[in-house]
């Protein structure tokens, strides 16, 4: 465990919060992607199954639970409390484009062809695209409250965090870096790199959060 | 050995 670790999963423990409190106290999911969210959930899912069969630390196991309790509850917000709220004409993106890629490159690239580390590469694929549809939902959007967008400023942050983490684990562990993980981690935090923009230029300037025409 | 990948990341 490093700073830029610990900061990075606070980060990522930060953005559910966000969410959550954004959905509670509008009483509305209005803006979110449900896409993004199941897929999460996906993700999560796939990736921890391991916490039946490997103990890494209290805290580890911890925030697994907690990720994949969380994600789940706000799936049940959106489809079922707040369900009026969330327009599905406007999250339109295809996940298929992004479940059967991801499924292809796990199968191309793993540390182990077993089912439990077949399943890890793909949700370390489908983590780094997940966030594509909520992307898109606010694309098609041109705004979102401002509310949304510290949430996914929190998640960004995760993801950027992760970087000098690697970095660092590099050189103080003796060369070992996880090509897999680094890869997909690259590249998700690049499809940040846009919302980075705005976000820094405008939200934190006071103003709402409104793309170019 | 591939025994570096514990996976215990996140």
């Amino acid at each position: 465990m490093n700073i830029f670790r610990l900061l990075g999963d606070l980060s990522h423990l930060a953005s559910i919060l966000i969410l959550l409190h954004k959905i509670q106290t509008t009483r509305s999911c209005r803006g979110i992607s449900f896409k993004t969210q199941a897929l999460y959930v996906t993700v999560f899912v796939t990736r921890y199954l391991d916490i039946f069969t490997d103990w890494v630390s209290l805290y580890n196991f911890t925030m697994k639970i907690f990720f994949i309790a969380s994600t789940c509850y706000i799936l049940y917000l959106m489809k079922m409390k707040y369900r009026p709220t969330h327009d599905p004409s406007i999250d339109t993106f295809r996940v298929e484009y992004l479940l059967g890629p991801c499924a292809l490159l796990a199968l191309l690239f793993h540390y182990r062809f077993t089912v439990l580390e077949v399943l890890w590469s793909f949700s370390i694929f489908l983590e780094s695209v997940a966030i594509l549809p909520q992307l898109f939902m606010l694309q098609r959007t041109g705004e979102a409250e401002t509310i949304t967008t510290h949430y996914l400023a929190a998640l960004g942050a995760y993801r950027a965090l992760y970087i000098p983490n690697w970095i660092y684990r590099y050189f103080t562990e003796s060369g070992q870096i996880d090509p897999i993980a680094v890869t997909a981690g690259l590249v998700q935090t690049a499809l940040y790199l846009d919302f980075f923009y705005v976000y820094f230029t405008k939200v934190l300037q006071g103003q709402k959060f409104e793309l170019p025409a | 050995d591939d025994s570096g990948h514990g996976h215990d990341e996140l």
